[in-house]
């Protein structure tokens, strides 16, 4: 059965839609079978991907509602090897048009148990938020990982992470974890982030990931291609730390 | 009568909190008396001036609901000479508290009305969504202020925002206009940040305010310690470029 995996931060601009991307082309590379959700209303995920979301006829605000089927809206990415299911401004409305709706926070997990067998991954990409997509996510997934620039706002917004974690744990999704957190944009240099980083290692432990994703500008020139840094290029520093972290997070998971 | 300016942009991690509570310390300094309004659950804005957000009795989100005024709320910022409507996660809850609640995106603009003759100037610190909140922020204001990261991602997603303005203009707001788009976080040497300053301009032409943030680590290393850039280091390139943004934009808006 496919593992399931939120990405999530409420803080915005950690790098969850390159996570996601970057991760999904490095599992793909690896041999397997990753379908990508793109559950923001900015559709970053889609575009990243090479997917036009303004011409989408169906996107995964139809999939919520329960108007389409993830089979029938899915698409490949342009390069990569795996599948998105896509997004654009349409998703914008979900939230209220949810609001009154039945089992509204497990839309998402009801939609993907359907294509269960046909994934080894599913890469949720998650709103800068803490809303009811955000939840969606958290609801459908097995694990989260949890993307963070090392500075003062992210380490701050870590614990209604954790506290929203602990509800949906409670209340809806017993099974959730943190899988892992992810340093992202590491300036090896400033003394901000090494500090930021000791304290992430001193509260988390071994849920930080080794593989640390570097600044690396190659990653922020690939959206613009539709391409992940991976098949952008390979050989940025960028591009290959996601390819260890896929082996890392392989390593984890599949020999657990 | 008070200029309310919301700073907004649905991409996350663009800089809005970092240019409110900056640009709040400016135009202190200018001898402006400013009133931040941090509409935000995240709360950023509030810790990054030094309030404790979790040890609030109210907040902004009692505000919205009518339980409490913007004179009973609001407290100075522990350094920086401006006031703040403080915000923490209770805000979170706002959105689906007042979807059935009357005037509900007049809120905000309602409050802040008895006592717009207290302020020359009203910062609104938007979250990193186009929801209910974000309307409350463009609602009460006059003009839209948009920080902007030079990258594709956050280029890609202006449409978005002029879209909802153009909405908020018809709908609810005839006067509301972008005053500037604020480029933040800019490295010179960068190919991308060129390219997309320059594709700013060619958009926007003189709606891009002349001053240029630079990455600059002291203006992330201030929250932490509860003051803003300009407090924490008055002379580094960060705090420098927020006091020249403060005189151009005093410059624009006052000799009109
Ligand atoms: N390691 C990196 N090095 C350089 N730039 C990066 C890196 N990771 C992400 N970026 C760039 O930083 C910006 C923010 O990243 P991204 O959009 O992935 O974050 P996000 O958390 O998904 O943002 P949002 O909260 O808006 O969804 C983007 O312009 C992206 O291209
Ligand atoms: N000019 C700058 N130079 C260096 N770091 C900066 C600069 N401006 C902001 N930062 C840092 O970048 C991060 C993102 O900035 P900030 O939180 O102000 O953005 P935001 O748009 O308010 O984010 P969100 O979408 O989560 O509300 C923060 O850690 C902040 O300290
Ligand atoms: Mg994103
Ligand atoms: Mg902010």
């Amino acid at each position: 059965n496919a593992r399931v995996i939120a990405v999530a931060n409420q803080k915005g601009g950690v790098g969850k839609t390159t996570t996601v991307v970057n991760l999904a082309a490095g599992l793909a590379e690896l041999g397997r079978r990753v379908l990508i959700v793109d559950l923001d209303p900015q559709g970053n995920a889609t575009m990243g991907s090479g997917i036009a979301k303004q011409a989408l006829e169906q996107s995964v605000y139809h999939v919520l509602l329960g108007d389409a089927s993830v089979e029938e809206v899915r698409q490949p990415a342009k390069q990569g090897g795996y599948h998105v299911l896509p997004a654009n401004r349409d998703l914008g409305g979900a939230e209220l048009e949810l609001v009154n709706e039945l089992a509204r926070e497990a839309r998402l997990k009801n939609a993907l148990s359907l294509v269960d067998d046909q994934y080894d991954y599913v890469l949720i990409d998650c709103p800068p938020s803490l809303n009811l997509l955000t939840l969606n996510g958290l609801v459908a997934a097995n694990s989260v990982l949890i993307p963070m620039v090392c500075e003062y706002y992210a380490l701050e917004g870590l614990s209604d992470l954790v506290t929203t974690l602990r509800k949906v744990r409670a209340a809806v999704n017993p099974r959730i974890e943190i899988m892992g957190l992810l340093r992202t944009m590491f300036d090896a240099r400033s003394n901000l982030s090494q500090q930021v980083s000791e304290q992430l290692a001193s509260h988390f432990g071994s849920k930080v990931f080794e593989t640390v994703i570097p600044r690396n500008v190659r990653l922020a020139e690939a959206p613009s291609h539709g391409l992940p840094g991976l098949v952008y290029d390979r050989n940025a520093r960028g591009a290959q730390a996601y390819l260890a972290l896929a082996q890392e997070l392989t390593a984890r998971l599949e020999s657990a």
